[in-house]
């Protein structure tokens, strides 16, 4: 197994979603590319990464193998890599991670026992959906995160707008339709859902800056599914459990 | 009051 990415923004975009939920990490390589599933643990969300073969100046991978690597270790290696250095990662017959910053740099890093299991991935139907840059996500979370813990988000026909609702007071955000930064406003059913910042906003965070567009998909009291297109990664899934009444 | 729900509970 080898990969070699081409530049270094990817990853550490990819990593740095990841060690939002976990401290461990488990990653699969395959004939098809490398892939990541796990969830937070109190089980709130759950990220689902494919980042297939095509998007890496060099990938080959006979057999199916997974490894395992504690997170902070593995970002404070990918950290070293400036913008353009390539990373190339393999794995040496003394089960350690070579890792290959730029041209000169060669990493060694243990890998671990992984104890991953299948993890399903939620299956909802989803009945709306709001496409936009995530640039504008990320400041609206921050307009609402000053008033509450939690974001509201409300479709109705091609209509949406995100709230929050705290001690302090309360904020409404409509969605522009006709803003150049909201693609796409759909919902085949009114629907509202109300998630968690605390969860939120890390990833956001953490993709953001790669990510051009991202689109939020959920349904009424449901999860929210958030796929970020990152140029040369097939998917990052972030799905993030409701809070409904109790 | 609102209660976080279990990712896991949709699988």
């Amino acid at each position: 197994f080898g990969a070699k990415t081409n530049g270094s923004d990817d990853l550490k975009a990819i990593i740095s979603a990841i060690s939002t939920l976990v401290e461990e990490a488990t990653f699969v390589a395959t004939a098809e590319g490398i892939s990541f599933r796990g969830m937070d643990p109190s089980h709130v969300a759950l990220i689902d990464i494919s980042w297939p073969n095509s998007a890496f100046e060099k990938y080959e991978c006979d057999s199916d193998i997974k490894f395992g690597v504690r997170i902070d270790e593995f970002s404070k290696l990918i950290k070293r890599a400036d913008k353009k250095d390539s990373i190339e990662i393999s794995i040496s017959e003394q089960n350690m991670l070579l890792v290959t910053v730029g041209k000169n740099k060669k990493y060694k890093m243990r890998l671990i026992e992984s104890s991953a299991t299948d993890t399903p991935l939620p299956k909802i139907p989803y009945d709306s959906k709001i496409m936009l840059s995530s640039s504008k996500f990320d400041k609206i979370l921050g307009d609402v995160q000053v008033v509450s813990d939690y974001l509201t988000i409300h479709t109705s026909d091609s209509k949406g707008d995100f709230s929050g609702k705290g001690d302090s007071g309360e904020v409404v955000i409509d969605l522009d339709k006709d803003d150049e930064d909201i693609e796409e406003i759909s919902s085949k059913e009114d629907s509202v859902g109300t998630y968690s910042l605390e969860y939120l906003n890390p990833v956001v965070k953490a993709v953001g800056n790669t990510a051009g567009v991202i689109t939020c998909e959920f349904s009424s009291a449901k999860p929210l599914r958030i796929e970020f297109k990152v140029a040369n990664i097939g998917r990052i899934h972030f799905y993030l459990a409701p809070r409904v009444e109790s | 009051s609102q209660g976080q729900r279990d990712i896991t509970s949709y699988f």
